[in-house]
């Protein structure tokens, strides 16, 4: 039921 | 040297209680701005971001930025000790690998104090911009839970849509399907029973309901939650803490395969 994402894709490491 | 005097206790241990199941271990960070903390579960799913500003604070004394580590089941244990209207003080020194939750009671006749051990937790740190967002819910934090609980017994997937008509969360499942439709109400008694709904653009997007649910948990920090949605991002849903801060959860959608 669909593909789970994940929050590191939209977020950048500061 | 940290110390840390916060009278209204009671929301250390909200604090604690909402972000201990989905996150095990976290560097609290202790800066002139505030007390603040900001973790993944582990899977990468959802982040939840703390703040407790200083000024909340009836003593806030922090020498330097520290970050110390910590296991939040463990530290849920310690603050479970302290009473509900006990006053909590946070203290550290440098260099220690301990930290100390002393608990007074409102009349002073007893005082207690747990001495916690630290750890080295090696933790991604995400810079989260200011974004513009599709779409902003404000509604009673206790309907929310509701919603996500009864739609969970139904299906493990909520659709969140926005449009001019109100906001639907959705589920299906083996069983059937559910929605639910809320539309703006703001002639109410009171302005934490009120649904407000902001749209710039009508907005629909799938979330596991397991990690709703787990937000669910901040249900006592505040009477309203703030639902923002956007098609690119992942949804914010924020408790704020009176006076102090904020638990801010987001959660990364799901998309069509």
């Amino acid at each position: 039921k669909g593909v789970q994402l994940i929050i590191t894709e939209f977020y950048r490491s500061t | 040297m940290l110390e840390l005097r916060l009278v209204q206790g009671s929301l250390l241990k909200k604090v604690l209680e909402a972000i201990k199941d989905l996150v095990t271990d976290a560097n609290f960070d202790c800066s002139a701005t505030g007390f603040s903390l900001q973790a993944m579960d582990s899977s990468h799913v959802a982040l939840v971001a703390l703040l407790l500003r200083s000024e909340g604070f009836e003593h806030y004394r922090c020498d330097r930025n520290i970050s110390m580590g910590m296991n939040l089941n463990n530290m849920s244990k310690m603050l479970k000790c302290a009473g509900n209207d006990d006053i909590i003080t946070i203290k550290g020194d440098d260099g220690s690998d301990t930290i100390t939750f002393m608990f007074e009671s409102p009349t002073q006749d007893k005082i207690a104090d747990f001495e916690m051990k630290l750890m080295d937790i090696d933790s991604e740190h995400l810079g989260i911009p200011e974004a513009e967002y599709h779409a902003i819910v404000r509604m009673p934090s206790a309907e929310f839970s509701r919603i996500c609980k009864d739609l969970s017994s139904i299906g493990d997937t909520v659709v969140i849509s926005v449009t001019k008509e109100g906001v639907k969360f959705s589920t299906r499942g083996d069983i059937g399907a559910a929605n639910i439709v809320l539309r703006q109400n703001t002639t109410v008694d009171k302005p934490e029973e009120a649904t407000i709904i902001e749209m710039n653009e009508p907005v629909s997007l799938t979330f596991a309901l397991r990690y709703m649910n787990s937000f669910t948990k901040a249900t006592p920090l505040s009477s309203m939650v703030t639902i923002s949605l956007s098609s690119e991002l992942p949804v914010v849903v924020e408790y704020k803490i009176a006076e102090m801060g904020y638990v801010r959860f987001y959660l990364a959608p799901k998309i069509e395969e």
